[in-house]
């Protein structure tokens, strides 16, 4: 399950 | 990062710090809406729910501030729903917390930026931290007055999105970086303590405590 980079933030 | 992202950030882990103070040093909940704290909990768990799915080591501070976050709201929960319970003011706080969860993960379901399980989960969890708030601004409507200890905590919870807001008009600029449900629902976010803001700025920084108009 690759996270999605878009969400970089807390 | 950014200098509003990390201000965001501590003042976050601010919130977090001075709920929990308050609660373990008054020995009470009073004042506090338990759902609220409910809700930033799922929040937590749900944004970072790939800490459990494939454990990373805790190389980076990313991943022990959301250790830190979820443990911290797990840990406020235990306090007001058990250890403290006797002191928690559950007929006050009486906003139904189902007119924010059932809306917030149908919205989810509706509108994200790709149709997957964590996808879906995030999405879910901004959307729902967008009025996880809104029992707590709620229950101080009801019972007419805010501690002076709950509003720093408030003013500190606000802020952080607020200082988000500038973290992203700065990464829109430099970076070019535009992650649009989260500032939507950022800026709603914002918006629902602004009449909170007011109050804690014409009151609390005076010394006055907040107390509303019955």
């Amino acid at each position: 399950m690759i996270r999605n980079k878009q969400h970089d933030e807390l | 990062m950014n200098i509003f992202r990390l201000f965001g950030d501590l003042s976050h882990l601010a919130a977090i710090a001075i709920l929990l103070l308050k609660i373990w040093k008054t020995r009470s909940c009073a004042g506090v809406s338990g759902k609220t704290q409910l809700l930033f909990a799922v929040c937590f768990i749900t944004r970072y729910i790939d800490l459990f799915l494939h454990f990373v080591s805790l190389y980076n501070t990313e991943k022990v501030m959301k250790l830190i976050y979820i443990s911290a709201s797990v840990f406020t929960c235990y306090l007001i729903f058990f250890k403290f319970k006797a002191t928690y003011d559950g007929n006050h706080d009486s906003m139904r917390a189902e007119f924010l969860i059932v809306p917030a993960a149908g919205l989810a379901c509706l509108i994200n930026t790709k149709f997957d399980a964590i996808e879906i989960l995030w999405t879910f969890s901004i959307y729902l931290e967008a009025v996880a708030i809104l029992p707590q601004l709620f229950l101080i409507s009801k019972t007419g007055e805010a501690e002076t200890i709950t509003s720093h905590y408030l003013f500190a919870q606000g802020s952080y999105r607020a200082l988000y807001i500038l973290n992203w008009i700065y990464r829109y600029h430099y970076e070019s970086h535009v992650d649009t449900i989260a500032i939507v629902a950022g800026v709603v976010q914002t918006i629902l303590y602004c009449d909170f803001f007011y109050l804690y700025i014409t009151k609390v920084v005076k010394g006055q405590k907040i107390v509303l108009p019955a």
